[in-house]
Formats: structure tokens, sequence, C-alpha cells
């Protein structure tokens, strides 16, 4: 099954986060610049864009930041209080079967 | 007429049953009249795609291939332990294997270009899905997912915002605008009691969702039913009956060739490659256009469980088999003339807020919403596709809840089967269920949700929260619907299917991808490592070359006497091996400026200013004296 827990798990131990940005019609290079600047905010790394996904952006956190509930939560306060954040989620390991 | 040396093909009864004529997919007339799926691309998501192997190297598209387990351009599969990551490679023998090269067997489409996208080989995110699902998506036509949720029973999931986000972007921007077309399975749950409308994929409006019948066309042993499923296509049943031929990966335990691909896997890969043939005749069908054409021309057969019900629109639905079998001659002969939908039009009701108690049968909680004709003015939706319900309630055990639809024509449709296997205390919150059962009917009219408690549990449990109706449809009318019917029946005798006649085809957009070339890890790794060499090397020969110049002048400073050169022995001047190099002097030229010059007496071939040649008169000034007349007289700093 998809979704087991194994190497090449995004960010560490699987962490990430996808965010909205809340001005999607804003230019390409501006929302990544954005993207960057919430990501710094939240103490993490922007990953890049989602796919083809206008205005969605992945974030990691930094190589070595120890997996701390503490930080979860702190990321999780950043990103729900950033005006320029629209949604957000954390990403989690998704089960999927062959079928 | 069409033959093939490829050893396995005569045991690919899908494509051409000999033993029972009719229980295949139809397609040999279109292969006749030279329709193969030239032109179009369609990209298995999956498990990874053995691309080096003979029967699917000649029509592989690398432009359209990724993997996003390895975040490289490359999907080949990686062995496992359990040597089970050839489904991948199964699935894309089954679209687009390539004939008459005396291997294995033969595709639906062995003219289109078959890509891969791995994904399912490891920890897999809503956003690796999302990536996954727009992947390429200016060059695949058709995304073929024979995945999902788990299928035991008991799971209520699908795609999340972000996979939910993709599919629309995929239907508005793929495909160069026409709209990526996604099939997915519809499910291996049979056994466990599950329904396809647990399943988001299966039930999204955005994928078309194909089930599986074995040879003799009834629903095998591991299929599920739903009302969203459009069609079924063949796969393998029981023991006794055959399975799926097709190309298998050499890895491992793999042969190149199998005889065992079954599940609803097997069919949707089918589908995918019966779309195919679709698109070659007929490239600017819009994802919508493809829905349509697999409604009016699947076709419904003799099963008594199948429980088939013709709606007002005149097309038979069952749970089991949807519309009913695929078959590629009708297919491809409606796409050939079809021309395209009226644009997708949908009206949502406003969140009902009920808060009512969920009865146990045989009674039930009836809820009403009536749309009527000035609901849908602005929308201008007159007929409908899909209809969807979300709903919230609670209950202790969601596998007891019952919940049943009726469209405004009377036409039923078991939305959300009991599943004995769900023991989930959470019940549903804003989760959506669908159907396509009302397909072609007006959109007009009172809709009926039911819900009934068919638990074992004394107290009634249950609680409906809210509920919200959604129709998708377009503008088109009854009369246009039986129009269509009737225009396709004219084309299936095949007068159309040939070079001279075509429809006008518009080109479709061009639409720029996400020019996201990240550099793959591998690729860093190569230039943080030819970089750092690079330094590396070029500081030791920079020290070298400051070490060795600091040598030649720590052992010759002339300041006061004539400048020794090491005397160059006769012996090395003959043999030739004296050194060629003689350090960089400056010399005060006639005018004061200072100039660089090499040692003309060992410099050959370069040019030296021409008061140094030999045909010149003495000059009155000792330093136009050429040097072997200087014999010392010369100061120089070397």
């Amino acid at each position: 099954l998809a979704g087991t827990d194994g190497p090449g798990a995004q960010g560490l131990g699987g962490l990430s986060w996808a965010v909205h940005l809340d001005s999607p019609e804003g230019a390409e290079e501006a929302l990544e610049q954005q993207a960057d600047a919430v990501a710094r905010a939240a103490g993490l790394l922007n990953a890049g864009r989602v796919g083809e996904l206008h205005g969605y952006y992945v974030f990691v956190p930094p190589a070595g930041q120890q997996r701390a509930e503490a930080a979860r939560q702190q990321v999780e306060a950043v990103l729900a209080g950033h005006e320029a954040v629209r949604w957000h989620s954390e990403q989690r390991l998704l089960r999927r079967a062959k079928r | 007429s069409v033959h093939f040396n490829d050893p396995k093909y005569p045991q690919q009864w899908h494509l051409n049953n000999r033993r029972s004529p009719g229980r295949d997919i139809n397609v040999t007339g279109v292969w006749e009249r030279n329709v193969t799926g030239r032109g179009v691309t369609v990209v298995v998501v999956d498990d990874g795609v053995e691309h080096t192997i003979q029967d699917i190297a000649p029509n592989y598209s690398p432009e359209g291939s990724y993997d996003l387990n390895s975040n490289d351009p490359d999907p080949m599969p990686h062995p496992d332990a359990e040597s089970g990551n050839h489904h991948g490679t199964r699935c894309a023998g089954e679209i687009a294997a390539a004939p008459n090269n005396s291997f294995c067997a033969v595709g639906v489409a062995f003219g289109s270009r078959i890509a891969g996208i791995r994904v399912l080989d490891g920890p897999l995110t809503d956003s690796m899905e999302a990536v996954a699902f727009n992947k390429h998506y200016q060059i695949n036509d058709i995304y073929s997912c024979s995945w999902g949720p788990d299928d035991d029973g008991k799971t209520v999931d699908g795609p999340h915002q972000l996979g939910r986000a993709a599919l629309q972007h995929g239907v508005i921007a793929g495909r160069r605008g026409f709209g990526s077309i996604f099939v997915v399975a519809s499910g291996n749950g049979g056994q466990h009691g599950d329904n396809c409308n647990y399943d988001g994929y299966a039930n999204s409006v955005y994928t078309v969702t194909i089930g599986a019948v074995d040879e003799e066309g009834r629903m095998p042993f591991y299929a599920e039913e739903c009302a969203s499923m459009l069609a079924v296509t063949f796969s393998g049943g029981d023991k006794m009956l055959r399975s799926i031929v097709t190309t298998d990966w050499d890895l491992q335990k793999g042969t190149g060739c199998t005889e065992g691909h079954t599940g609803t896997s097997a069919a949707a890969p089918l589908a995918a490659g019966m779309i195919a043939l679709m698109l070659q005749v007929r490239p600017c069908l819009t994802w919508r256009d493809v829905q349509h054409i697999i409604v009016f021309t699947a076709t419904q057969y003799e099963d008594r469980r199948a429980d088939w019900v013709t709606n007002e629109a005149g097309f038979s639905h069952s749970h089991q088999h949807g519309f009913g079998l695929l078959n590629a001659w009708r297919l491809v002969n409606a796409a050939k003339i079809w021309t395209s939908v009226p644009y997708l039009a949908s009206y949502a009701s406003p969140v009902l807020r009920e808060d009512k108690a969920v009865p146990r049968a045989p009674h039930a909680l009836e809820v009403l919403w009536n749309v009527s004709r000035t609901d849908l003015e602005m929308s201008g939706l007159k007929t409908l596709e899909h209809v969807a319900v979300t709903v919230s309630i609670s209950h202790p055990r969601r596998g007891s809840l019952e919940l049943t639809l009726f469209c405004p024509s009377g036409m039923m449709s078991l939305i959300g089967a009991p599943r004995g296997m769900d023991s989930d205390p959470n019940g549903f919150n804003d989760w959506t269920f669908s159907t396509v059962r009302c397909w072609g009917e007006r959109a007009r009219g009172t809709y009926r949700l039911v819900v009934r408690d068919v638990g074992d549990e004394t107290p009634q449990a249950g609680t409906l929260r809210q509920w919200q109706l959604t129709l998708y449809g377009s503008a088109w009318t009854p009369v246009d619907i039986r129009d269509r019917q009737r225009l396709l029946e004219s084309a299936m005798s095949g007068k159309y299917l040939h070079d001279g006649f075509t429809l006008p085809c518009p080109p479709g957009l061009k639409i720029p991808e996400e020019d996201s070339y990240t550099i793959t890890p591998n690729t860093l790794k190569t230039l943080v490592l030819v970089g750092s060499f690079t330094i590396f090397w070029t500081v030791y020969y920079m020290l070298e070359i400051y070490l060795s110049q600091r040598k030649v002048a720590s052992r010759r400073v002339c300041r006061s006497g004539p400048c020794h050169w090491p005397q160059r022995s006769q012996k090395a001047r003959e043999e030739g091996t004296e050194l060629e190099s003689v350090p960089l002097c400056n010399r005060k030229d006639p005018e004061g400026g200072e100039t660089e010059r090499e040692d003309p007496a060992t410099t050959s071939g370069l040019l030296v200013p021409d008061l140094l040649s030999p045909d010149r008169s003495a000059p009155e000034h000792p330093h136009h004296l050429p040097p072997d007349l200087l014999q010392g007289e010369e100061e120089q700093i070397c």
C-alpha cells in the first residue's frame, strides 16, 4: 500500500504543509516570493508550487529540525494567523491500494 | 481480418473472443479502419512502468512520464519484497502493448503513446496526488488510475483538497483546454460489502468510473456496486473463468507476460484504451463529451441480477454495471460524429439544516427539496448528468445507515449502501454521494432523500444534521437528447468511419505547463561534486604555480652583476631536451616603457620587435643591441 512510511517522505518524517495563498491572481514571481516569506515566517522552507495549481505551495521543515509537537503547533499557529494564507493543511500520508 | 504474431494474442479473449463470440470489447472492426489510438497519449498513474520491455518500449512516451517517488523523470518500477510493483506495467500493456513484435500481447490502443507516473511506491500525500493528476497535462490526454482508498468495506475517503483541486484544474485546463480524461477503477471491495460511493475518486463528477464484469458478463465476486458507476468492461472472474492476458514486467519473478491480470484494475485501462481510440478520430472531444458518449453507447445486456432500470431519458442503468458494457465499435463511431455538448451548468441548493432523527427500518426519514424553474433560470440547466448530495449525519455505527435519492422522475439511486463492516462511530461529515442514474432527465422538480437505519441496535441512534443537493447538467433539452440518440444509432453502421468524413475540430488552447524544472537531487549531487572537484584542483594548481614562482624568484635575484642564465648544455641542445620555458623578464625599451618580452635567443616562432632582427645596422644605443651582444650589459629583473 502506498502511504507507508519510507524513504523519500517529504520533509522530515513526512511532515509538510500545503498552503493556498490569498492572492492567487498575483504573478507567479510575486506569489513565489510571498510563499517564501510565509514559509520563513513559519520557520519552514518553501518546497515549491503544487504542480499546476496556481497559488498552492508546499512547505517543509529545514533538514535537521527536530520533529517536536511544539514546533508543529507553532507552525499551525503561524499559518492559521497569517493574512496571506487562505487555507492550509498539514500533509498526512494517504493510504491508497492498487485494485 | 487483423492478424498479429504476438504469441498470447489468441488468449486475449477481451479483444477478440473466439470461444464466446460477443464477449469482448468489439475492437477489431475499429482496428481494421486504422483506428489504433495514434496521436493520443495515455499515462498510467501507478507504481511505475517498465518501459524497456519489448511490448512497451516502441510506444513509450518519456515526455509524459515522471517518477514522483524518486523525483526523477524515469518511472521505472523498483523491485520490492513482494515483487508487487508490476501493476503499472500490466495496466500499460493492456492499453498500448506493441503488436506484431512476436512478444506477448497486444494493447487495445496499440497505436497510442504510453507514459508512466510512478507515485504509489512510497509515501503518498495529498500534494503528491495533486502533482500526479496534472503532470505533463498538455502531453498526457488520459490518466488511467487503477487504485484508490482501501476497499475494506469501512473506509470513507477520496481526493483531499489538493487532489480535488487538481482534478478540477485538469478538466478545465488539461489537454489544451478540452479537459484531461481521468479513468478510475470502481474498487475491489465486493467481498466486504463495499460500495464505490464511499470512494471520492469513483463518485467524483470529474472521473470516468469503470467497473468489471467477468467473461460471462456477470459481476465478479470482488466488484462493488454503486450509483456513480458509468460503465463496465471485462476482467477476470472466479477461478473457473479466464483473466486478462497482458504484458508483465520481467524483473524478479516477472516473465514479461501474464495471463493473470484481474480486478477492476484490469478493467479501467481497457476503458482508457478505448477512450484513446475515440480521441484519435475526434481529438477535440471534451471530458464531458467522453462521459456522454459512454452513457449513450454502453450496452445493456441480459443479467437478471443486474436490476436494470430505464430512466426518463431512455437510458438503462444498473448499480452493478453502470449504463452497461463498453463497446469499442459503438464508442468510436459515436465519437466520429459527435458535436460537443453545451457547457456544464450546475445548481446548488442551500445547506438544508434538518436535525431530524433517523428511524429504524422499516420506517424512514424523508426530506424533500423542490428545484423550480426560477432556480434553474440563472444556470440554464435543463437536463441532468450527475446529481450529488452532501450530508452530515451522526450515528454510532455508520454502516447501519442507508441513503436513497429519488430524482423528480422517480428514478431511485441507492447512494449510501449499508455496510456491515463499517462500525465507524463518527457518522458522515460533509460527505458527498453522487448518482448518474438520472442522466438526461429533466432537472426541475422535487428531489427526495430517504435515510434509514437498518442496523439492529435497539434505540434509534442516528440524526440527519444537514444536507445539500447539487445538480450538474446542461442546457440540452430532452428533445436534444433523443435526437442525439437517433443520430448515433444511424452512425453505428460504420458509414462515417473513414478518412473521407471529418467534422471540424478546433485545435485547442496553448497552455504553458508549470516550468518547474526542479533540479533532481541526483543532478544536484553531481553538480556539487563536480564543482568541489573543480575548485580543489584550481586551488591546487594556483598554489603550485605560486610556490614554484617563489622558488624560482628566491634562487635568482640579480641586481648588480649580469644575470647568468643556467648554461644550456650543448648536449641538451643537441638532444633537444633543453627546457623551452624561460621566465618573462622586464626590459627597458628605448622609449623607457616597460615591455615584457621573452628572451629571443630561445623563443622560436614568437614575434619579436624588429630592432632585434639580424639585418639591422648596429644601433647607436647599447639597449638596442641584439641580446647575444649584450653580454651582461643589460640589467634584468626577473
